[in-house]
């Protein structure tokens, strides 16, 4: 899955997903990619947030828009990706679970869950190329 | 800390990142041109099997595509599920949010709505989901995705049916919902 975050230079925001799902899922299964709030969100003047993993799981939690509005209440957007996963781990501690959240500023962080190292593709001003971080889970 | 504008997705599918790059901030795109740019370059590449044509097949072999686009200005949004027979999964999502008012589109009736709008109908197998499917059913239908039901799925391929309560084995009866993704399965797959 492909869960992508732009963000213009006049801080307008566009978040997506693109996904073929799980292998073996058993037909008409669809996961969290296409729900909004679960497979990515974003709010204006805000930021957005998008996640990958197991969707099963995710789309119970809401967990792009949770990370949207700890966004608002003020988080970092690596605090905010970390309450929303953890909403998630508390209640399914082996899902793997992955979010990138950015803020309207271009700040941007992740937190994941299920796997050692979660990696994640980032480009802006600040770099000539892209860069890919890890964090770890 | 970062700065404007950006460009950040999952995983290292840099192909995607490059691409939506160049849409923000070479060609003068907009935000949602660029995730929808971004975003197709991985269904073209196949991003590591997990998206786009020719990957994940279910049971029977077919690979199907969910994503969506959102444009925080407005609130809009489209989106589309288990969209069948048609690979631009995003540009599909992108008619639904500009093209309707309404935000999800599943199944066939997806597919009828891209085939309106010029989208071109083809299979979405490849070899290699062909040979996915085809060690899967080999190895028994293993992993799959069911719980209490008979024959036993961690053992047999379906197809399934609800067992009488009193002839219920124990290996059938999953309540941990932990259970239902294996760490190995999820390597396997993930949204």
């Amino acid at each position: 899955t492909i869960g992508m975050i732009v963000i213009d230079s006049n801080g307008l925001i566009s978040t997506g997903t693109s996904t073929n799902g799980l292998s073996h899922k058993i037909p008409g299964r669809v996961g969290d990619s296409p729900i909004p709030g679960a497979g990515a969100y974003a709010e204006k003047d805000v930021g957005a947030a998008a996640g990958t993993g197991d969707g099963d799981i995710a789309m119970r939690f809401a967990p792009a828009y949770q990370a949207v509005v700890n966004l608002k209440l003020g988080m970092s957007p690596t605090i905010a990706a970390k309450d929303a996963i953890e909403r998630m781990a508390n209640y399914f501690p082996n899902a793997m679970l992955a979010l990138i959240v950015a803020n309207n500023q271009g700040d941007f962080g992740a937190a994941c869950n299920g796997i050692e190292t979660f990696p994640f593709s980032v480009i802006n001003p600040n770099q000539s190329k892209v860069t890919v971080y890890r964090v770890n889970c | 800390k970062g700065s404007l504008p950006l460009v950040i997705n999952t995983w290292p599918f840099t192909n995607a990142t490059i691409a939506a790059w160049e849409t923000i901030y070479h060609e003068g795109g907009s935000a949602v041109d660029a995730v929808e740019r971004g975003c197709s370059q991985c269904e073209v590449d196949q991003c590591d099997g997990t998206v786009g044509w020719g990957g994940s097949p279910d049971e029977n072999g077919e690979t199907t595509l969910d994503a969506m686009i959102m444009d925080a200005t407005t609130h809009d949004i489209g989106a589309v599920g288990a969209l069948r027979r048609v690979k631009q999964a995003i540009s599909v999502a992108r008619k639904v949010m500009e093209n309707t008012n309404h935000t999800l589109l599943v199944g066939d009736q997806a597919t009828q709505f891209a085939l309106s709008l010029g989208f071109h109908e083809t299979s979405l197998t490849s070899d290699k989901s062909r040979k996915i499917q085809a060690d899967w059913i080999n190895n028994s239908c293993q992993p799959n995705y069911w719980i209490n039901v008979n024959p036993d799925p961690m053992l047999q391929c379906g197809p399934y049916h609800l067992p009488q309560s009193d002839k219920l084995i124990k290996s059938n009866t999953i309540d941990n919902p932990n259970t239902i993704i294996s760490s190995s399965e999820s390597e396997r797959g993930h949204d």
